[in-house]
């Protein structure tokens, strides 16, 4: 479903460069939940945005089933990545002048669309977030404000779901909620699924663990057990 | 060293009231290493924030040291906090167009003072942030903007720091590096340290563990073990 092939990103010039990503080869198969872990600053974020056409590669080549994103242009990207994927992001980048519902529905809403009859509440109820969804992300705790950054990314039912940290803030009782809910889109409609971690207990709900380091894939584990 | 009692905090009224903090009675003693846990939005924060003076409690009271914080205008507020108080905020709070290095020192600028010889140098190099600090946020993880945040409060040497979820970003390395060096604060400078947590491992640092639970304590435990 997804594919990066020596993927390079280099930020800066000459003494100064950062090489977030050093040739990295990573595939993310249909229907395969996959966790992401590494050192904080190993390219993984940086890695996330890169496959879901946020950001641009230096060199490689970035797929999403059979479109090769690196010759995309802007206008391409964004329909694509309206009509395919979901991405909960590390920062959880809400809009602060609209309400908690108004951001769930928000990338929907852009394709003039809405989400699947009893979607919207299923994901709301799942995620504990009755009563809040009137309220702007600055009313809101931080761990509420990251579930209504997931909520986003799940409701549309996207192909392939990007989660960049997304049970950091929050208990663990929270988090397996989300974590449970992501488990069974993989298995019922098996959304594609690639979650970045550090945290070893929420690894465990994946099929698989690939490690970061310093830029590129460091191995991997199958049916990984905290 | 700080201490709340029947710290209440009502966001909005009627139908529509929060009740944040529910009459809250906490004491955090001088030199004592606190963790604090419980649910996503059940106060933790804004138990913080009301503790430091960040924040106004619809009633109750709040002390650090000798000074009632309810009584006191803003004015005085912000020389206490300049003062006394770190703060490591949930959602970094960085100032986008500055460096690294210069989020870091901004506090101490403020009162138009420096890092104490050898000190700023300290808490880069625990904090893994060597070769970071000419970068903007922007141009960091997120780990790493956790970490320039930690370091801000960390470098004036505050006699109190409250730190709100400061290793949610970080791999289990890193965070113990955070840990490790907050841990010797509390030990050697008697560094009186709240820490809001989700992960059991990091609350196993501190001397003992209040939890929380919609808007009150609910108990606590000593010498906690992960
Ligand atoms: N301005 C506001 N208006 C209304 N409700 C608010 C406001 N700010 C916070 N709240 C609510 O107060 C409650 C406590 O929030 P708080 O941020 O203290 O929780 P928390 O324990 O820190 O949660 P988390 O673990 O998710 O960070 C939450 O239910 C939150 O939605
Ligand atoms: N615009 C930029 N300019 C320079 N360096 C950058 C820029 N953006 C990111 N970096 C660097 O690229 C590296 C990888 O960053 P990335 O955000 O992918 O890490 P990460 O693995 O997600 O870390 P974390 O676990 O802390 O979130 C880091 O060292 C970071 O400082
Ligand atoms: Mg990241
Ligand atoms: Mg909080």
């Amino acid at each position: 479903a997804a594919r990066l092939r020596g993927a390079t990103k280099i930020y800066g010039e000459g003494d100064a460069a950062v090489h977030a990503l050093n040739g990295v080869d990573v595939a993310f198969g249909r229907g395969e939940f996959t966790a992401v872990m590494g050192p904080s600053g190993s390219g993984k974020s940086t890695m996330m945005h890169c496959a879901a056409g946020l950001d641009q590669l230096t060199s490689g080549s970035v797929r999403i089933g059979d479109r090769e994103l690196t010759t995309m242009n802007d206008r391409e990207l964004t329909l694509l990545r309206r009509a395919e994927i979901g991405f909960v992001f590390q920062a959880f980048n809400l809009i602060p002048s609209i309400s908690a519902e108004e951001n769930i529905v928000m990338p929907l809403a852009m394709s003039g669309e809405r989400p699947r009859h009893g979607v919207l509440e299923d994901v709301v109820s799942v995620l504990g977030l009755d009563g809040r969804l009137s309220h702007r992300p600055s009313e809101l705790s931080g761990g509420q404000q990251q579930r209504v950054a997931v909520a986003r990314a799940l409701v549309a039912e996207p192909s392939i779901v990007f989660a960049d940290e997304p049970t950091g803030n929050l208990d663990t009782r929270t988090g397996d909620e989300i974590l449970g809910f992501i488990r069974r889109a993989v298995d019922e409609r098996h959304q594609t699924t690639v979650m970045v971690t550090h945290d070893p207990a929420a690894a465990a709900w994946a099929d698989r663990v690939v490690f970061f380091v310093d830029g590129s894939v460091h191995g991997e584990l199958r049916n990984p057990t905290a």
